[in-house]
């Protein structure tokens, strides 16, 4: 059987709004290791990549590898009934058609359980090279999601450099054109607030902003986010879960004809 | 223009 128990269930309703738009359904794939999940958007642009690791619950368990297929706006359905501060269990038999969810609430008065049904897919896992990449970027979290929803009120695409100036979001459409620069600061004293610009070489890419501002629902998920960058392939925008785990968006870039 | 690329050009199936 698989059983998974997390004290801070908000994480979980974070994560599930986070995907939801981008990724109608997809495999909840359970190992001892923990729980994975890869799944392309319905146009095959990007990938979500979701790794939970076991120790990052308050208790896993897991028999057998399972692949559970999940409606995501469905689960988000039942999610939306556990309370904030509620604990979530997730339970399910080898080969079960159906992945209870168990809400607690804080103080224990309250206990609900919901089943969701769960779906038959066949999915085709990528395979994700480990590469270098020419430019990494640290930064806030809700800076990266002001740019993108600045930006997409502007222009389709954003072009985004990196050089030894900084990290530039340049974007153009009818009302006229934008560009936003975010230079290497390490000053403010939380590591959260710091922009970090790891560059091996320049890099200068363009992508679909629809993509990029959707990849910002994940910023209630951690404070930080991680830009990676190279030529010519998909930039990884990449959202550390504390301890438990990350997900990481990839898109493909917009290549000149 | 430019031409939006798939992901599935650049991650082969495993």
């Amino acid at each position: 059987m698989f059983e998974a128990r997390i004290t801070q269930g908000a994480v979980l309703k974070k994560l599930v709004e986070a995907l939801k738009e981008l990724v109608t359904e997809g495999n909840f794939d359970v190992s001892s290791t923990g729980l994975q999940l890869q799944a392309m958007d319905s146009s095959h642009v990007c990938l979500v990549s979701l790794a939970l690791r076991e120790d990052g619950f308050e208790h896993f368990r897991c028999d057998r590898n399972m692949a559970m297929g999940i409606h995501f706006q469905n689960l988000s359905k039942i999610l939306k009934c556990a309370g904030n501060e509620d604990t979530i269990t997730l339970k399910a038999e080898d080969n079960a058609d159906q992945l209870t969810l168990m809400f607690e609430s804080s103080n224990q008065d309250r206990i609900s359980d919901f089943d969701l049904k769960l779906m038959s897919i066949e999915s085709e896992h990528l395979g994700i090279p480990d590469q270098e990449y020419s430019a990494e970027i640290k930064m806030p979290s809700s800076e990266y999601q002001r740019i993108v929803r600045d930006l997409t009120s502007i222009g389709d695409t954003v072009l985004i450099s990196a050089t030894k100036e900084g990290i530039k979001f340049s974007t153009s459409g009818d009302v006229g054109t934008a560009n936003v620069t975010l230079r290497h600061n390490t000053t403010p004293e939380k590591p959260e607030e710091q922009t970090i610009i790891d560059l091996k070489e320049p890099v200068a890419l363009t992508f679909a902003l629809r993509y990029l501002n959707n990849f910002a629902k994940a910023t209630p998920l951690a404070p930080v986010v991680k830009l990676s960058l190279t030529k010519d392939l998909p930039i990884v925008v990449e959202y550390q879960i504390g301890e438990l785990g990350a997900v990481k968006f990839y898109l493909a870039p917009k290549i000149d004809d | 223009g430019a031409t939006q690329a798939k992901i599935s050009a650049f991650f082969g199936n495993k």
